[in-house]
């Protein structure tokens, strides 16, 4: 079984600072192992 | 070397014992060459059956690195194809179903957790209470097994699982990579009406400036239309994605637990049922069978959250054929076909009140996937 998720999250404008982009940023890589409840992608406020 | 030393050791022996005739020489002579000789015939067969694989797999490997691999036409897909999945599904799970006895209930989801990797730890109940493997499949957790991020600037993990793929949706008809090389459109995951932000490309101006419209009038087409057109893989251009639509496809194995979470706080909207064939799920079947994610029956979520549109397809296989919503009960999945005909359009629920639908904190149990 599989679950797709698909959605809108936050998009800015390229910063010199990428680590406080406000953009929405993936923080899995592909072939890891995920729980319920872990992250999976994060951005800033 | 060790078969040869025994043929000249023999016939030392039988020079030896020249006492005996000659014919009943020969004829054990001949019973003794008779075993070694299939040994070292299997040995040979064995080695050429793994040489040939070890070239398979590098031939494969090469093949995967250029990206020409998937999809290739396959005589196990097509195979697959003819059987009659529903069937064994619906079987496996009311095999799945039978009560075990209480002394062989720790045994069996013991075997169970061995073979799949499970963590038997992490189980909320004695193993005692689970009446059958069925029942076991969807077990649930001990509390704080499963700690929520409570980042409220992430997005968690609705499942247990293993990340197959995620990206941005950017391009026209915002496909999907089922595997390197191979991808399906969102709107054929979600279905033809979904909510999915595509804006129209207009084609007399560039990517930039162009007019960007609503697709309503794309998403009023029947399914009918759609589907007769091109079933399946129908191109929905030109309708590009919106930017900032992501995706990630999450696979579930076997052993994992098998509830599904609200992955953010949202509204579902409404839900969207496809009864489509059940193929199995795995990572073979993700590389041969084309298509996979929009053939297999499947549930689609849509609805809004703080950062606009959210959908989410929970995808069966042919050994985790039905799926459990809680917030619509009633909801019957894996159910004999009624028609032949394929395909069938998805049945649709909007939810009440209309626009605000159910609302579902991040971290709230929503769905199960169930065997057979």
């Amino acid at each position: 079984s599989t679950v797709v998720l698909v959605f809108q999250a936050p998009i800015s404008e390229p910063s010199a600072d990428k680590s406080m982009s406000a953009e929405f940023r993936f923080c899995i890589k592909k072939g890891d192992r995920v729980r319920m409840g872990e992250a999976l992608g994060r951005w800033h406020d | 070397t060790t078969f040869f030393r025994k043929v000249q050791a023999t016939e030392a022996r039988a020079s030896l014992n020249s006492g005996g005739s000659s014919s009943s020489n020969s004829s054990s002579q001949g019973s003794n060459l008779l075993l070694p000789g299939a040994t070292v015939a299997t040995i040979v067969m064995l080695g050429l059956l793994h040489a040939r694989r070890l070239y398979d797999d590098q031939k494969v490997e090469e093949a995967r690195e250029k990206g020409t691999l998937e999809f290739r036409p396959d005589a196990k897909a097509t195979f697959m194809r003819l059987l009659p999945l529903r069937s064994i599904s619906r079987f496996w799970g009311t095999l799945t179903s039978v009560e075990l006895p209480m002394w062989l209930r720790p045994y069996a989801y013991k075997g169970w957790a061995r073979a799949f990797h499970s963590n038997l730890e992490e189980v909320a109940l004695p193993l005692e209470e689970y009446a059958s493997l069925r029942e076991f499949f969807v077990r649930r957790l001990k509390e704080g097994t499963r700690p929520i991020d409570c980042n409220p600037c992430c997005l968690v993990s609705p499942v247990d699982g293993t990340v197959l793929q995620f990206g941005e949706l950017k391009k026209a008809g915002a496909m999907i990579e089922q595997v390197k090389g191979f991808s399906y459109s969102a709107s054929s995951l979600l279905g033809a009406s979904s909510l999915l932000p595509m804006a129209v490309v207009d084609d007399n101006k560039n990517e930039d400036g162009g007019q960007e419209g609503s697709t309503d009038d794309a998403n009023q087409k029947s399914w009918w239309r759609v589907s007769l057109a091109s079933p399946k893989v129908r191109d929905p251009a030109p309708a590009c994605p919106l930017k900032g639509l992501f995706y990630c496809v999450i696979y579930l194995r076997p052993g994992d637990y098998h509830r599904i979470h609200s992955p953010v706080d949202w509204n579902v909207l409404g839900r969207r049922h496809f009864s489509g064939c059940l193929f199995p799920m795995n990572e073979r079947a993700t590389r041969t069978i084309r298509n996979l994610h929009v053939e297999n029956e499947r549930i689609v979520l849509e609805g809004k959250w703080q950062e606009g549109f959210m959908a989410m397809a929970a995808i069966g296989a042919t050994n985790i054929g039905s799926i459990e919503l809680f917030i619509e009960p009633t909801l019957r999945t894996n159910r004999p076909w009624k028609k032949m005909l394929h395909p069938e359009p998805p049945e649709e629920q909007v939810y009440e009140p209309k626009g605000t639908g159910v609302f579902l904190k991040k971290g709230d149990e929503l769905a199960a996937f169930n065997m057979g």
